[in-house]
């Protein structure tokens, strides 16, 4: 079974389409194995990408030094995960 | 649950359970649905298409399908609220009887059932198919960049690791060659709407290419009909234009595929939320995201329904 400790979700926004080339580019290093939720489309809208807790230092640095702004939208993944099946077990054990 | 009264929609569901709902919807109501099997996913589910008729014979059609990209839950718990709407209120609703009364609606709840199972044991996050790629370690294929319009081209990728794979060829998968088999020897649909989650969006064609379509004012129009009466329930925001221009750039996506097979209301959706869950989204967002949803899918149908074409 995967898990997904320590994966966060960055909401990252490009100022510029300079910026939203580099997010191209990013989303395109299969070495990092990020999943991207909402791919880079214009400067106004956001991209939000998963990224493994192996890749979070490569990710973030490279924003950094490109003085890219991001946000973590879910600080850690499986933590929310779990909350879900805690929930669905809740609910089915009310249905009983 | 007994009978898809006692059903709760309010929750998430196994794909078993989702099977058995159907099942119960078809033998409570077997003058109005009926269940049809158009294939097999790779290991061996079956494909599943509710169809819901008044009648007659190859009627002009309504096609709706829900969790293509398996880990977008809130699209197959919507669909399953869509199901039990559309038996409740036929007869009573006068907009959705009169369409009922001229067309068929098919509605396919789990369109990637392997994906699903596979999200509810192994990988909550699993977008792809199931199916093995020779030659990787990586498994699956997304079928939403499998279809034959623009395959292979920008907007997704030849990498089996991808999470936008498009697959060795288009329609290699049998999830989505199944629907593509059955679109064709129907003949006769008029709208096709593919619903997915999340960033709240209503999209029409294309994706692959920036040319805009002949019908695009129209189409355009409509969205905007459509996402103001979904707007109408809760406030949800939603934005809406072409794949290309609102989204990105997604080549070999299904509903580029029917548009270009001649399905004029060819939409697709991204559902709740902006981004505060992205897949993981409560459960008690289940029936809001449903309601207004339909708001949008009614317009979409009933327009559909007042221009034949």
């Amino acid at each position: 079974k995967d898990t997904f400790e320590g994966d966060q979700v960055l909401r990252i926004t490009a100022k510029d389409e300079s910026q939203l080339a580099l997010l191209h580019d990013l989303s395109e290093m299969e070495m990092l194995h990020l999943d991207v939720w909402r791919g880079p489309t214009d400067v106004a809208t956001p991209v939000d990408i998963r990224v493994p807790f192996h890749s979070l230092k490569s990710v973030k640095a490279y924003l950094e030094a490109r003085d890219v702004q991001y946000t973590i939208m879910i600080e850690d993944l499986q933590a929310v995960l779990d909350e879900e099946q805690t929930q669905m077990r809740m609910a089915s054990r009310a249905a009983e | 649950p007994r009978n898809t009264d006692a059903f709760d929609y309010s929750n998430y569901h196994t794909i078993n359970e989702i099977y058995s709902f159907q099942d119960m919807l078809v033998a409570e109501n077997p003058q109005l649905v009926s269940k049809i099997v158009i294939g097999q996913s790779y290991q061996g589910r079956p494909l599943n298409v509710l169809k819901f008729s008044t009648g007659g014979t190859n009627r002009p059609a309504i096609w709706i399908d829900t969790g293509i990209h398996s880990r977008e839950w809130v699209t197959q718990a919507s669909g399953t609220w869509f199901a039990k709407k559309i038996v409740t209120d036929y007869g009573s609703d006068p907009t959705l009887t009169a369409i009922l009364n001229r067309m068929d609606i098919f509605l396919e709840i789990v369109t990637n059932p392997d994906g699903f199972y596979y999200t509810q044991n192994n990988n909550r996050m699993w977008r792809k198919t199931r199916q093995p790629n020779s030659g990787s370690s990586c498994v699956g294929v997304d079928p939403n960049r499998n279809w034959d319009a623009g395959f292979g081209g920008p907007g997704s990728s030849k990498n089996p690791c991808s999470e936008t794979y498009s697959g060795r060829s288009a329609h290699s998968e049998s999830e989505v060659k199944s629907i593509v088999d059955f679109v064709k020897s129907h003949g006769n649909m008029k709208a096709f709407v593919s619903i997915h989650a999340y960033s709240q969006m209503l999209l029409y064609p294309y994706g692959y290419t920036s040319t805009p379509t002949k019908d695009q004012k129209e189409l355009h129009a409509l969205a905007s009909k459509a996402v103001k009466n979904l707007t109408s329930l809760y406030g949800t925001r939603y934005r809406y234009g072409s794949i290309i221009n609102t989204i990105y750039q997604a080549s070999g996506g299904t509903i580029d595929w029917t548009y270009n097979q001649g399905i004029k209301y060819s939409y697709t959706f991204e559902l709740r939320d902006t981004g505060r869950y992205g897949f993981i989204l409560p459960a008690n967002q289940i029936l809001p995201t449903a309601k207004e949803t339909w708001l949008a899918m009614m317009t979409i149908m009933e327009h559909t329904n007042a221009n034949t074409y």
